[in-house]
């Protein structure tokens, strides 16, 4: 069967389960073997199995890459706004991303605005305390709008190359919810235009995870993706659909609880880890 | 939504919608795409489908002027019988005196998930074994307060196993019916942390074992889930983030395979948002 061209049933059905078993969802695992039909059509007979899979690799990548990564901003200072549904990782990836900048020698300043949630405020102070950057908070229950505000506003005035903001745990279902972020993103244009905003997702999310993409994109004008949880078990192949229909980049990659624990995104890694 | 689906498959069939065991295919298909865009793991979907191929090929589908209607019920009564039927909701309700251990993966609610139970529960101790997280002790302190319940803080804040002999050393002076245990989230695949969890819970020794799991969890939960009941076993499931729109199918697979019964949901983040498990609403939301 491999051998003259033709991707046979068995394995096809081996190709769409080990796709579906790591999240991308049916549509997206039948779209992926018919590709590989097509691909085994062209490439006629003497195919084995290993560059069967390397060539999925490769159109998954692809796919991965097809996603405009955005431009370096001259913006002094850059704001990063870290949003996304509750328990994803967002405060430790502000954190992280904190920490690999500011290796990098820039100056930093760190908003806590996630106003809401119980300890939140002080979960981020004590990374602020590791890494010897400053927090800015106010009161719990404090409109998060106006900390990002005092965030940018600090930021300006202390000099810092980024503020990095990091928002409440939301479900995109929220509308009250949903509203009160794009509220924030108002405020800080009212002292900086560009705004880099990372929705964060959880690599262990299933096909709900494209739903979060399209509502957090129709919400905001987002400017990529991070994944979490990497380290895990989990392969966040709905990424694949995400990235396919929504084209926001996926930028940075969460692999540990550790400050260092963040990678940029290789999407050739993804797409070998997702289908090994 | 799937009725229609499925009544756009009988329809393509024959000029009434009639149904015969073979093109029964097509709307066994659709239930198929349902199910997976659900999040029910791939492998129950197969089981599944076979009880409902099975089942169609009787009378009350083959006689049917609305074959898709009656097709949709039987998937809906199938997917409440896997999901525990009437006993669910009479096993979530006993909530007997004893120490609740909650286990899981990072960020799926477990926190919020031990003052949801001791709020529903009443006259109950919350103890923080999550010694890992910046902030983690003082967020479980901060819902304790705000419920009224008593709250056990790590006693040796570098040691797990001496902070478990103390929760259960100095629960009984409390004075409480019920004792809950919030621990580190941790992954399945992390064998130093798997151990510690092992240790912690052979100390404590709980009544109930529970795991939380985000109700938007793919097709990982069953490994998740199998994996911590072979280290500690796990008497139940607690779905957290119900309140969102993923359809909880990890909820069905985990059941399904291991047996193990969904308890309570989590509907919201206060302490208050919390629900019994029932079989029946929950099967409509994985076929909505
Ligand atoms: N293993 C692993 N754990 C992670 C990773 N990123 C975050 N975590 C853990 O996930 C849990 C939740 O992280 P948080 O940063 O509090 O998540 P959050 O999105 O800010 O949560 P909310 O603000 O409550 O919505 C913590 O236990 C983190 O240590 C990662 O890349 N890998
Ligand atoms: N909307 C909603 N949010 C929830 C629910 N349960 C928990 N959360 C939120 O999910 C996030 C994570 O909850 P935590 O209780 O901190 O999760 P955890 O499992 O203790 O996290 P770790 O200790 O880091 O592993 C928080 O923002 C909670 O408010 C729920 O049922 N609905
Ligand atoms: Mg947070
Ligand atoms: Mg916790």
């Amino acid at each position: 069967a491999l051998g003259r061209g033709i991707l046979d049933e068995n394995a096809a059905t081996e190709l769409e389960e080990a796709l579906i078993q790591a999240d991308t969802g049916p549509q997206t695992a039948e779209e992926l073997v018919e590709d590989m039909r097509v691909w085994m059509k062209n490439a006629g007979g003497g195919v084995i199995a290993e560059t069967l899979r390397e060539a999925l690799g490769l159109r998954i990548s692809r796919i991965l890459r097809s996603a405009e990564v955005p431009a370096n901003s001259n913006q002094i200072p850059k704001i990063t706004l870290i949003v996304g549904v509750n328990g994803t990782g967002k405060t430790t990836t502000a954190a992280k991303l904190a920490a690999r900048f500011s290796a990098d020698g820039e100056k930093i300043i760190l908003g806590a605005a996630d106003t809401f949630r119980a300890a939140a405020v002080e979960q981020l102070k004590i990374w602020g305390e590791r890494l010897n950057i400053p927090v800015i908070a106010q009161a719990e229950g404090a409109d998060p709008a106006a900390v990002a505000f005092d965030t940018v506003q600090a930021a300006i005035n202390r000099d810092c190359d980024r503020a990095i903001i990091d928002t409440a745990g939301r479900l995109h279902n929220k509308t009250n919810l949903m509203a009160e972020l794009e509220k924030v993103v108002r405020v800080i244009k009212k002292l900086r235009e560009e705004v880099e905003i990372l929705l964060v997702l959880d690599a262990a999310v299933g096909q709900n995870g494209l739903v979060q993409v399209k509502c957090f994109a129709e919400s905001l004008p987002l400017s990529g993706l991070v994944v979490t949880k990497l380290d895990g078990t989990a392969k966040a192949g709905i990424i694949v659909r995400a990235v396919a229909e929504l084209k926001k980049p996926v930028l940075y990659v969460g692999v540990g609880e550790g400050i260092d624990d963040l990678i940029p995104f290789d999407a050739e890694a993804f797409a070998k880890n997702l289908i090994s | 939504a799937l009725t229609e689906r499925l009544n756009r498959a009988f329809r393509d069939l024959s000029g009434y919608g009639k149904i015969t065991p073979e093109n029964i295919e097509p709307a066994l298909r659709e239930i198929k795409l349902a199910l997976l865009e659900a999040d029910v793991h791939f492998k129950v979907v197969k089981e599944f489908l076979s009880l409902v191929r099975e089942r169609s090929n009787g009378k009350e589908v083959l006689d049917s002027i609305t074959p898709a209607q009656q097709f949709v019920k039987i998937v809906h009564d199938e997917l409440t019988k896997v999901l525990g039927g009437e006993s669910a909701v009479a096993e979530a309700a006993s909530n007997t005196a004893g120490i609740y251990f909650l286990c899981g993966l990072q960020g799926s609610g477990k926190t919020t998930a031990a003052a949801k139970l001791a709020h529903l529960f009443g006259n109950a101790a919350l103890a923080a074994l999550d010694l890992q997280r910046p902030a983690a002790v003082e967020q479980l302190k901060v819902l304790a307060e705000r419920i009224g319940a008593k709250f056990i803080p790590p006693q040796f804040p570098n040691d797990a196993r001496r902070s478990a002999a103390h929760i259960r050393d100095i629960f009984p002076s409390l004075e409480c019916k019920h004792l809950i245990v919030d621990t580190a989230g941790r992954l399945q695949i992390d064998d130093e942390l798997m151990n510690e969890l092992k240790d912690v819970h052979e100390i404590i020794n709980p009544s109930e074992t529970v795991m939380v799991l985000d109700a938007m969890t793919g097709q990982e939960a069953v490994k998740v889930a199998e994996a911590f009941r072979a280290r500690i076993g796990l008497n139940s499931i607690f779905l957290s983030k119900t309140d969102g729109d993923s359809k909880g199918g990890a909820a069905l697979s985990i059941r399904f395979i291991t047996g193990i019964p969904i308890k309570w949901i989590g509907t919201g983040e206060t302490p208050q948002a919390v629900e019994q498990f029932h079989p029946d609403r929950f099967a409509g939301r994985i076929l909505g």
